[in-house]
């Protein structure tokens, strides 16, 4: 099967305003995941706790808050951030973008509309 | 590493499990993280 993926995953620190959302999350997947994945399940999981938070977390309720819609980015050289392809695994990010041996740094915003 | 949160995410038919800590420290595989 795929490997295992280990992710430190924070907010972009330009891009999002500081409020419950701020911490780092630390996460396991499997290498077959995918960007989407992973900003699906951002989606999810900052809608659950905003729901909760406001006591009104029935399942309908998370399927309609969870629409919205994040962008992952990956550090790289200069203090600058590339946004990641959302049908690229986090197996192939890693190879591409990170390379080195500790759990893969990313950043997420929400998308921008336009 | 105390609470963890086990999520499923499908897109396209593909279901992977997210598995989220609170901390690194005894989840990941020990990188000397916080």
């Amino acid at each position: 099967g795929a490997s295992e993926i280990e992710l430190v995953f924070r907010p972009h620190p330009t891009l999002m305003e500081r409020d419950d959302a701020a911490l780092t999350r630390y996460i396991k997947t499997s290498g077959n995941a995918t960007v989407d994945h992973l900003s699906k399940y951002l989606a999810v999981r900052l809608a659950l706790e905003e729901l909760r938070k406001n006591g009104d977390a029935s399942p309908i309720n998370v399927e309609a808050a969870s629409e919205k819609q994040y962008t992952i980015y990956i550090p790289t050289a200069n203090s600058q951030f590339t946004v990641l392809n959302g049908s690229f695994s986090l197996e192939l990010v890693s190879e591409k973008y990170w390379k080195v041996n500790k759990p893969m740094e990313l950043y997420f915003a929400p998308t921008k509309e336009h | 590493p105390g609470e963890v949160t086990v999520t499923d995410v499908t897109i396209n038919s593909l279901t992977v499990t997210f598995r989220e800590a609170l901390a690194a420290r005894g989840f990941f595989r020990g990188w000397g993280l916080e």
